[in-house]
């Protein structure tokens, strides 16, 4: 997977979140994905506080791509 | 050491909210 394509699905995936084009993602806008995911509310806010490093309740499109680049190191890996 | 047992388990969470997002997006199940 190139680089190219990982800011491009990152970006995809962003938006889904932020449906308001906010430019950050909140809890709930992370609860709201569970009509779309198979994914309880209580998993999806595992995953914000996964994701909100700093802590500050609000989610930016950097640590969401960190978030996602980690994920995928850590699939080549396994 | 209950520390790294909650990063692992955050690591499957994210892993499964990403596989998620993928496959949702390609349409694969």
């Amino acid at each position: 997977v190139g680089q190219n394509t990982i800011v491009e699905k990152t970006h995809e995936f962003f938006q889904m979140c932020d449906l308001e084009d906010k430019g950050f993602i909140t809890r709930r806008d992370m609860q709201r994905l569970n009509t779309e995911l198979p994914l309880s509310a209580e998993e999806l806010e595992n995953v914000f506080d996964t994701l909100d490093s700093d802590g500050n309740e609000y989610l930016t499109l950097e640590e969401f791509s960190s978030g996602f680049i980690e994920f995928l190191s850590g699939q080549e890996i396994s | 050491d209950p520390n790294m047992k909650a990063g692992a388990a955050n690591e499957g969470v994210l892993a499964n909210f990403f596989n998620s997002l993928l496959s949702k997006k390609t349409g694969a199940p």
